[in-house]
């Protein structure tokens, strides 16, 4: 039991060190920021606890809920991310993981999803442009108020050269 | 790419049986507040076996549809469905499998592989066979819960670990 | 106590209803959703519960944990403008509240706090451009990576007179 | 208006002294993530008088400035305020109040009205004369809490009418 739980505490960790470096990478930090698991204690990793510190680049290390919405957002996708590379389900469905993200964080998770969406699939619901434009369909939820029932339509964006997706959807 | 479509059937807000998708490798949800997104991943998660009290329902009854006016339907004629089309890779001609989970009249459910009826942990074996492992859920974030993630305590994160490994 | 606990609930209540239907009031749907507080013991209030119901228009009545992330928001948000009310602060100070919202609503939402800006001073902390485009003033924080500490740097859009700021900000 | 500027010193990441504002009918705050916009909020609700625990913190002392550097300062250095300059109207000329909290090297809080030392009581009792009642607090929205309010239950509602009543 301990072997295998250090199997999976191993590769989450070492993943989750690349992936938040890569969501926190910009220009003016090139390095990015620095996340890692620590265990409580190592003989017997299911007795303890599991602690999970994350530092945004050029701030000092500080308990996860002094940081700020956003930072606790770019954090906890990064460990998403990471446990999903160790067990990797098919397919991620997100729903609207980007409502505390400025502009700049949305766009680094867009980038991060599509450079894996072909390792596996995504399905995120955003209210913000940004997601829509970068994705490669689009599905479309309305309500038709007569019969009070959503109805939804999809729109495939692989087939329009440049990001406006101007052109008829496929009605359902 | 595994998700093709989704097949639902007076499931939440859908009226009636409708078709969602097709789903690519990379797919956005959209629409204004109310219309129906997070209901689209709570019949995809139904499907998978998830329980309905993570879908913001107590009772399996509250998934079936129910329309805006107030007259009191039949409960025996009162069920829901929904299937997923999944395809092992996006080639054209790759063979198909479907998951349908059923809300039957008398208020459980009904687990289906390729229209042919099966025990719940069958079908759950089925989902596994494809690395969908419902308990770990570590694939599916719902609405709200991504800041919580970071927030979980030492002794929540050996739990989702141990889930895992 | 009953008389002064009755008569902050029929106050609060009665403005409940006019907010909710402004907050939720369109083209489509001209007379907007209907929402009031019931109470379970109208003798001794303090001692039974308060319920909280709020409808979008042409939704049937249905329990607050049924509604959407945005329809919660908006029934939140008229709550606590229906509180103020009644008890009126002289300034409030909003962080983030938009999140859930999509641009119809957050329209809305800016749109009445404007109106009412001469009743009592809105802070209001925002990622979402509709906000800083609405409001009269604005407080852009940066953080000076050198000391690692934050700046602040404000902007008198009243000075413009199109929405675009891109005049100069008084430097701090 | 009310909010005329604040005045804060080593406040969470605001180094130094710093004016923030002015403020006006409708200000808007805005900025990158992780920038500092909280704890502006934080400014304010601790001048105020609101406890440490609903700004992100367990102690005053965590209020206090800390640079990014690990080099550990002097603690009877550590000192913070804020403070906040209220006009009763918007009109030129009109009187000002200094609301003044600080964090004292020891780690408790001091208070002053117009650069007096006053007690807690007192303080409190002036901000109530101008309808700011920090116990209702029903004027602060914190960060991710608006949703809550829509989910409180019949038991909690009740406490926050009392509170206002
Ligand atoms: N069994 C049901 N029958 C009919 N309608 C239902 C049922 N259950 C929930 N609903 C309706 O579905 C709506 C919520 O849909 P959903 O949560 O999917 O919205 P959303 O698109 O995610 O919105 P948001 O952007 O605000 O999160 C509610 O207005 C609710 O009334
Ligand atoms: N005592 C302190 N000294 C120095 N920095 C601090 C202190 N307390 C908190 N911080 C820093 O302040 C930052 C958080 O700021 P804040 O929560 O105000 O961000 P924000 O602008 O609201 O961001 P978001 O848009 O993501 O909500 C954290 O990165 C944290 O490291
Ligand atoms: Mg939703
Ligand atoms: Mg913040």
């Amino acid at each position: 039991r301990a072997k295998t739980f250090n199997k999976a505490f191993g590769a989450i960790d070492t993943a989750l060190k690349t992936i938040y470096r890569d969501l926190t990478k910009s220009s003016k930090h090139p390095l990015g920021g620095n996340a890692y698991l620590s265990l409580d204690d190592s003989d017997e990793p299911y007795l303890g606890g599991l602690k999970y510190n994350a530092m945004p680049p050029m701030k000092r290390f500080r308990d996860m809920e002094h940081l700020s919405g956003g930072e606790k957002t770019v954090a906890a996708l990064a460990l998403l991310f990471a446990i999903h590379s160790f067990k990797p389900a098919p397919f991620f469905v997100m729903d609207e993981v980007d409502a505390a993200l400025d502009n700049v964080n949305v766009l680094k998770v867009c980038n991060y999803i599509r450079q894996r969406s072909g390792d596996f699939q995504c399905i995120v619901i955003s209210l913000k442009d940004m997601f829509y434009e970068l994705s490669e369909s689009l599905i479309g939820v309305c309500r038709d108020v007569g019969v009070g029932s959503s109805k939804t339509l999809s729109l495939d964006l692989t087939k329009y050269d440049q990001i406006e997706p101007e052109g008829e959807g496929e009605k359902r | 790419m595994p998700v093709k479509h989704l097949e639902v059937e007076n499931f939440k807000s859908y009226s009636g049986s409708q078709t969602i998708g097709p789903f690519k490798d990379f797919t956005c949800v959209v629409g204004p507040n109310g219309a129906g997104k997070s209901n689209l991943m709570d019949a995809l998660s139904f499907v998978l076996g998830v329980n309905q009290k993570d879908l913001r329902s107590s009772k399996l009854q509250e998934l079936i549809f129910r329309p805006p006016s107030q007259k009191p339907t039949d409960p025996t004629k009162l069920k829901a469905s929904v299937t997923l089309v999944y395809a092992d890779s996006f080639d054209a001609g790759s063979p198909e499998t479907r998951f349908t989970r059923e809300i039957t009249p008398k208020g459980s459910s009904e687990y289906k592989v390729n229209k042919k009826k099966v025990t719940k942990e069958n079908y759950e074996a089925a989902l596994s066979d494809i690395n969908v492992l419902v308990k770990a859920r570590n694939f599916l974030v719902f609405q709200g819960d991504v800041e919580g993630i970071a927030r979980k305590t030492p002794k929540q994160l050996v739990d989702m670990l141990e889930n895992i490994s």
